[in-house]
Parts: C-alpha cells; structure tokens; sequence
C-alpha cells in the first residue's frame, strides 16, 4: 500500500510539472517489438509537417536502444536506462524530466519498456497512455493481460498487415478489450505505411 | 545478494527433487506471443510419438491461460497464476511440483510468463533452459536484452516463416547471441509446421 501511495506522489509530481510546461505526455507501453519505436516514429513525421515540436524519452534494460532511429527527426531524445527493472517508473520519468530540454517541446512520447504487466502498476504522471499489441503475437494477448488493458484508453494493435498471413482476427481482440474497457479505443495500425496515424492522433487528441 | 542466495536454494532443491524422480525439466522462457506453447504442443507430439510420457507446468498471470490447448494429448498439465509477478521463481515451482503427479511423466515442460528481462534471474531449478523468441519482434531483440541470452544455452527463433514477409535476417540475430554465448545453439522454426523440432530435440538432449 505504501508503495502504491510513493508512486501515485511520484507520478502527480511529474503530472505538475509537465502541466506547468503546457506539455503533453504520452506513455507508449506495449510488447517486446511491437512495434512502439516505429509507430512513434511515423507520429514524430506527421506531426512535424503540422509544425508541433516533438520529444521522445526512451526506456531501456541496456545500452543498446533504439536512440540512433530518431537522429533524423533533429529533436530531442533522451535515453532511461532502467539498469534491472523490466519497467519505467515515475521516480527515474523524474530524472529525466530534470535533465530534458522541457521548453523546447510541446509534446513528449515517453517509450516504456516492452512489458504487458508490471507498467499497469507504476503510473509515470502522463496525459495519456496507449498501448501497442501486436498482431503477431496472436488473438489472446488481451485477455492474458486484463490489468493493463483495462486501465489504458487506447488500444494499437500495429503490424496489421500481418494479421491474415498469421490468420489472426483482430476482431478477437478489440472485443475482449471492450469487455474489459468499454470505452477503450482501439487502432489497426501498420507502422511501416502510417496505416492509421490519422485514427491515432485523433484518439489522442494532439 | 540475500535475495539471489534465497533464489539460488530454492531451485537446487526443485533440481534435487526432479533428480529423484529421474525427470528431465526445460523451463522454457520468452517474448509475449513468441510461439512457446505452440513450440511446447509440436514437441510433446514428436515425444508422444517416441513412447516418452510428457508434462507440462504452465506459467500465467490471469485465469485466462492456455491450459485448454494441450487437452487433446491426454498429459498432466498444471497451471501456476503468479498473480502479479512477471516471471516464475523457483519457490512457485516447488509448490507446483508437490501438486504435480511426477512419476507419471519423464519430461516436464515448464512453460515461463513472456518477459525477456525477470526470467534471467529466477534460476527455477530446471536442467535446461531455452528462450523462444519470434523473428516478428524484429532483429534487434537479442542485443537489446543481453543479460538472458547470455544465461541460455539454446535460442529458438521461431515464426521462421514470417521472417522474409518482415524483411528480418536472423543471422542477425544469431550473430548477437554468438556475442554473448559463444557455445549457445540457434534453432530457427516454424511451431505451426514442426520445422526444426528435430534440431531442437538434438539441441535439448532429449
Ligand atoms: N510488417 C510490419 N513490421 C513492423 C510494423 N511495425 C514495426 N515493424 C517492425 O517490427 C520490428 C520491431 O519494431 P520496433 O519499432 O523496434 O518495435 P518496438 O516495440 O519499439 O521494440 P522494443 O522497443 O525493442 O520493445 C522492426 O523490424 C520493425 O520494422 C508494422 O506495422 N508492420
Ligand atoms: N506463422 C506462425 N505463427 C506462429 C508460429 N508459432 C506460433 N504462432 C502463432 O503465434 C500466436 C502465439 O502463439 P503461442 O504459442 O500462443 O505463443 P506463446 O509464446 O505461448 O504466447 P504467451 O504464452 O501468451 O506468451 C498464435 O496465434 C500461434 O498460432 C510460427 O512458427 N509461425
Ligand atoms: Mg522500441
Ligand atoms: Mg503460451
């Protein structure tokens, strides 16, 4: 219970300051390969052309990350090394916030650690959540995880254009995260034609 | 270092056990979706075949599980909720293990919550240990988790099959895992058309 109050503090903490920065915070959680870095990517282009000033907070278990994929965008990027944890929390979000450019952005993708459980349980202080399933990783991946999916408004299921060869049914899983999350929303996305971006940025009210 | 000791004790005593019962036990870990229990399902089909009495230790989160999908071979199969925990620890498996009906079976498949970071340090006591990830998380997923592949003698990349409709090489892949585990065996498969299971059995020296 103490734990759960420290990181409810934490995470209204950083919810404060990025509110006093008149920035918006998304926390991108979802599966290992995804599809996260690529779908933020696609967001980073189509919200450039609309002049938007974007950054990108990247969590990691090691050195090696996916930094060097954003070198293109020219923005800011800082790399969260969580040394152990297979998760972000909103105490090391805190130290990254310190150590980000905040007055050059207005908006802040904050990529969390391939993870369908323990991010349920460690709120970051974001405006908004989503979270990226892949269809490749099939049909029950939603109703496995019920926690999360019931606690995140928007649902992305990326590489959708594998979904017939894998003969998955996305079907399946929108409607196992409606009964979880009535009012969810959910995405068909293919991060490598920007199939959906559109929908997606809708969702999130940028 | 108190916490690993703890660790350490509690799977020498499920390798002790299993010993005693001459039973040979694969922990077998990986990636959300990664085709562990299809993989699981191909191979107790190829065991059956050869008169080896098979069973099975299924790790999950929730209630919602895969249990119903090994109901045709007519095995033991238990299923362990870890509740919160994103991994298996030895202690979970030893209450398993006094509820598991050990002299009905020779091989014992223990299959881990997807999770490529928790795993690598929860040793639950198994003579081998495998990791089964696909070639849809892209080619980037061993170097990004060092530390499990390091630890795992046998790397299973599965979903072979989509690897070229997703433009991956998994000499890539098989390159990052040399790098950490210069002895470690690759098996490339495909679970849904038992592609590579007899390198497998080889590589599990079953
Ligand atoms: N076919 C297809 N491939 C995709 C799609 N999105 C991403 N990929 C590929 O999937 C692989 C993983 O993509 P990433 O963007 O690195 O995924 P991620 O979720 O950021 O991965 P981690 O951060 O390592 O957990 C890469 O090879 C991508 O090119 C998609 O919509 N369709
Ligand atoms: N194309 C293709 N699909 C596969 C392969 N292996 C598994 N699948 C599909 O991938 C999806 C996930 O397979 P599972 O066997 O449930 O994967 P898992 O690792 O046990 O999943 P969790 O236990 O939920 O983490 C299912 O739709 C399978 O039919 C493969 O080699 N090729
Ligand atoms: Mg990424
Ligand atoms: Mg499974």
């Amino acid at each position: 219970e103490d734990l759960l109050i420290q990181q409810l503090e934490a995470a209204a903490k950083n919810y404060h300051l990025l509110q006093e920065h008149g920035l918006q915070a998304i926390n991108v959680m979802g599966a290992i390969g995804s599809g996260k870095t690529e779908l933020i990517k696609r967001l980073i282009e189509y919200l450039q052309r609309e002049g938007i000033r974007v950054g990108v907070i990247l969590g990691s278990i090691s050195d090696n990350n996916d930094q060097q994929r954003f070198t293109t965008y020219k923005i800011p990027v800082y790399s969260l090394h969580t040394e152990e944890a297979s998760y972000l929390d909103a105490a090391m979000v805190a130290i990254a916030l310190k150590r980000f450019p905040l007055q050059e952005v207005d908006l802040l993708f904050i990529e969390n650690v391939g993870n369908l459980v323990d991010p349920a349980n460690f709120p970051l202080g974001t405006a908004q959540e989503i979270i990226v399933i892949s269809a490749t990783e099939g049909e029950a991946t939603v109703r496995k995880y019920p926690k999360i999916f019931a606690q995140t408004e928007v649902l992305v299921i990326n590489k959708i254009d594998l979904a017939s060869v894998m003969e998955i049914d996305p079907q399946v899983l929108i409607a196992d995260y409606m009964q979880v999350n009535p009012y969810g929303k959910t995405i068909l996305t293919d991060a490598k034609t920007s199939r959906g971006m559109e929908q997606l940025i809708a969702a999130l009210k940028i």
